[in-house]
């Protein structure tokens, strides 16, 4: 990194120019129209921003032809660069380090799916639970949505089609259902548990007191909060309650085989610090990734 | 964003942030602004409630003239709504709202399951025809949803139904052949029942982005909307984009989703969601 003090003119002598804060200034506005338009919170636009302009303001870019191969890239053209980079990083900074997007614990793991009213969790367990019979795992999948009319029979229909057990019990608190899944799971040598719970708002007191009583009894080892990749501005409010009251151990987000741009992921990430897991890029079981940063980095920044 | 040199800088931005964060996006937002800017004199624009009580008449306006006053059943029998939207904002469940309201109406209702692709689709659309005391029509699971919504039209003729609310899969309008195929159900329901289907409902999720704008666009243009139901306001999100769908494609606001249960629509009214945006 050169120094903040390289002067304009010496810069343009040898084909490069430092960036200035008047000189990035269109790009700047620019990338904050797009962020907002792809739904990315306010407060997070303005706190991204002023970041990766601090880092930008001072930077020498190459800007001339070097005669060869060197395209001339404008000021602009390199802002938006950083952006790109540190978006990248912001969104996967840490999760390059955790191999596995599941934390594995024996004789059973548990994943507790939790979200807003029909943003995917049910598709996502079925979607889970593939992904981990091609892992050589032996998955037990828990109806504890006792809401939903039909909602047992989706996911046992999903069950099905893959051929993983579904447990369930009518009549049963979801709490004491997902702790009974968990023996259940043990005496017949399933090795991973997934609880399917009930969309509910984060505002609902009851419903909420529902999820942290089910961790109480059950400890799960990963929490996951399904997230629309359509969600606007106030999934940033959503996503802090939920890791307030449970705390999350990261966020899935669905729909992505849309044109939604997604950009509640960075606001989700920016404001709760917890890591995206997987992303959901379609209706069958089989279109589950697990996340890598480069293609919803480019596809939020537009 | 709005560079309006009139209105003080931080009063802007806190009408600014009501706005986006409300989810009316910075094109409608701008416009707005534009719009109010022409309206009130130096200043006005300077008073906080002056400026935000002109934007909220603004907002109120717009979808005004979306909706075109209040909404009736149209007075033919059967009177064939198709309920249409992407994956997950609440198509079944607001059917299985409309079909109480309209039973309670003293209306005869028949639901058909025109999603015919999802786990479980049917079983939850029957279990809402039960609650709501109406006629329920499916096909075999994976059938095509025309057929199925044909057969349910013309069940719905030899019972003499005042009603058939037709479920459609969630989609979402990217997928061409998904979308053709609506517009293949569309050309079939005209076929069985003359003028259907006379309503065509968009259902937007409520917690939607700026997403939702593309997805009425599609939608419409493929099918020709007759209205909007916007779902899970009972949540936290304002539900604003509907703003920037009324100003683009003056479709009218037809019902609101507040809630889980039967009970739980209510009529969309300009008046109200504007004043709950600022609220
Ligand atoms: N296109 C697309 N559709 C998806 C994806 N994930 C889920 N869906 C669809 O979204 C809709 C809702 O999915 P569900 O799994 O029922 O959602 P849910 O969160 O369990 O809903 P509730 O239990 O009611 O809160 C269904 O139509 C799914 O097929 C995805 O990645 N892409
Ligand atoms: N809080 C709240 N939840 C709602 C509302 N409307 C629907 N829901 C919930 O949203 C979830 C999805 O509703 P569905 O009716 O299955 O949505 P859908 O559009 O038919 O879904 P697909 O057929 O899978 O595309 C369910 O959990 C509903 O109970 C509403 O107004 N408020
Ligand atoms: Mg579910
Ligand atoms: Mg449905």
């Amino acid at each position: 990194i050169v120094s903040k003090g390289f002067s304009a003119a010496k810069a343009k002598l040898t084909g490069k120019t430092e960036l200035t804060a008047e000189n990035i200034e269109d790009a700047v506005r620019d990338v904050r129209v797009s962020l907002l338009e792809a739904d990315v919170e306010i407060n997070v636009v303005k706190t991204f921003v002023d970041r990766v302009k601090d880092k930008a303001i001072g930077k020498v870019v190459a800007t001339e032809v070097d005669g060869k191969k060197k395209l001339k890239a404008s000021p602009e053209e390199h802002f938006i660069a950083i952006c790109q980079e540190e978006l990248e990083a912001l969104l996967g900074a840490q999760d390059a380090k955790e191999a596995q997007p599941i934390t594995f614990r024996r004789p059973v793991t548990t994943i507790m799916m939790v979200g807003l009213q029909g943003t995917g969790k049910t598709t996502t367990t079925g979607k889970l639970a593939s992904y981990l019979l091609k892992d050589k795992r032996k998955p037990l999948l828990v109806a504890a949505d006792i809401y939903r009319p039909a909602a047992v029979d989706q996911l046992k229909v999903l069950g099905e089609q893959l051929g993983v057990p579904v447990f369930h019990e009518p009549g049963v608190k979801p709490e004491d259902m997902c702790a009974h899944a968990l023996r259940k799971a043990r005496d017949s040598g399933r090795d991973v548990v997934i609880f399917d719970t009930a969309g509910r708002l984060a505002i609902d007191d009851e419903l909420m007191h529902e999820l942290e009583q089910i961790k109480e009894k059950s400890k799960p080892d990963n929490i996951f909060l399904v997230v629309d990749a359509m969600s606007g501005q106030d999934a940033v409010r959503t996503a802090a309650e939920f890791n307030r009251r449970l705390p999350l151990s990261g966020f899935i987000m669905t729909k992505l085989d849309g044109d939604a741009r997604g950009g509640a992921a960075l606001s989700i990430r920016e404001v709760t610090k917890k890591p995206i897991k997987f992303l959901g890029m379609g209706e069958t079981l089989d279109k589950l990734e697990v996340f890598r940063p480069e293609g919803l980095a480019s596809r939020i920044l537009g | 964003l709005f560079v309006a040199k009139e209105i003080p800088a931080d009063l802007l931005q806190q009408v600014e942030a009501i706005l986006l964060t409300s989810d009316l996006g910075v094109k409608t937002t701008n416009r707005l602004l534009e719009s109010v800017k022409d309206q009130l004199s130096k200043k006005e624009l300077r008073d906080q409630q002056t400026l935000i009580r002109a934007i909220e008449g603004e907002v109120r306006s717009v979808l005004a003239q979306a909706h075109q006053g209040e909404w009736h059943l149209p007075e033919v029998k059967p009177a064939v709504i198709l309920m249409v939207g992407v994956n997950g904002v609440g198509k079944t469940t607001t059917i299985g709202k409309l079909a109480a309201k309209f039973s309670a109406e003293g209306k005869k209702v028949l639901v058909a399951a025109g999603d015919t692709f999802r786990a479980a689709a049917a079983d939850q659309l029957k279990i809402w025809a039960e609650r709501a005391g109406a006629e329920y029509y499916a096909g075999a699971a994976g059938k095509d949803p025309a057929s199925v919504i044909f057969e349910a039209c013309e069940k719905a003729k030899v019972l003499g139904v005042d009603i058939v609310l037709a479920d459609t899969a969630g989609r979402l309008h990217t997928k061409t052949n998904l979308m053709d195929e609506l517009k293949k159900v569309k050309r079939v329901v005209g076929k069985v029942i003359e003028g259907a289907p006379h309503e065509v409902f968009l259902v937007v999720d409520g917690t939607t982005g700026q997403n939702a704008v593309s997805q009425a666009r599609e939608f419409h243009e493929a099918l020709g909307l007759t209205g909007i139901v916007l779902t899970k306001l009972d949540g936290t999100a304002k539900g604003g984009v509907i703003v920037a769908i009324a100003a683009e494609l003056n479709v009218p606001m037809r019902f609101v989703g507040v809630g889980e249960t039967a009970d739980d629509l209510r009529r969309f009214d300009p008046k109200t969601f504007a004043k709950a945006l600022f609220g």
